[in-house]
């Protein structure tokens, strides 16, 4: 059969607190 | 006084690897004759994945199972047969022979395909990368809070990290 690989996806998050002057 | 956000960076790439689930199911009305059939098409289905170039270390049994048949028709359900299902994973580290590989062992006697799937050998590269755009992502959206509410960004405070 044919296979399709597609794509293959990273997805990376973060939650950044930063201090506000 | 703070500001929190979230960030987020996608990274999108051709796998590099493929796996296939598949074994063989074998039903016959003695369980000796049913476990010694698996057994033989099941040793020239792995014999095919080798012949197809996929190395030992590449092959791992998924599942062997073996389950009565019973014919729930009749009162006493009496058995009629078994059902022996053995199933390996292979990885397949030439994606353009993923087909063939398949065809190959299909060929060879499988007849229970559950799965193909694929993943990235050394996913680490598209990690540090995807990591760079979500907290790039997260500073200009905080930069941008700071900014509408008239005040600028002091240092980070605490930084954690999600990844799927």
């Amino acid at each position: 059969p044919t296979i399709n690989p597609g794509s293959a996806e990273v997805v990376l998050t973060v939650t950044v607190k930063y201090t506000l002057n | 006084r703070s500001v929190t956000v979230n960030g987020e960076g996608r990274v999108s790439l051709p796998p590099d690897t493929a796996y296939i689930a598949l074994g063989v199911d074998i039903r016959d009305p003695d369980l000796g004759v049913a476990q010694r059939t698996a057994a033989e098409q099941m040793d020239a289905v792995l014999a095919a994945l080798r012949a197809a170039g996929v190395a030992e270390k590449d092959i791992q049994t998924g599942a062997y199972s073996i389950y009565v048949e019973r014919d729930y028709n009749q009162p006493n359900q009496p058995i009629i047969g078994y059902h022996v299902s053995h199933s390996v994973t292979a990885k397949i580290r030439d994606l353009n022979a993923t087909g063939s590989t398949l065809a190959a062992a299909i060929d060879a006697g499988a007849n229970n395909v559950s799965g193909v799937w694929f993943g990235l050998e050394n996913p680490g590269d598209a990690i540090a990368q995807a990591r760079e755009l979500a907290v790039a992502d997260a500073r200009a959206k905080a930069e941008d809070l700071a900014r509408l509410s008239d005040s600028t960004l002091g240092p980070v405070l605490t930084i954690s990290e999600g990844y799927s």
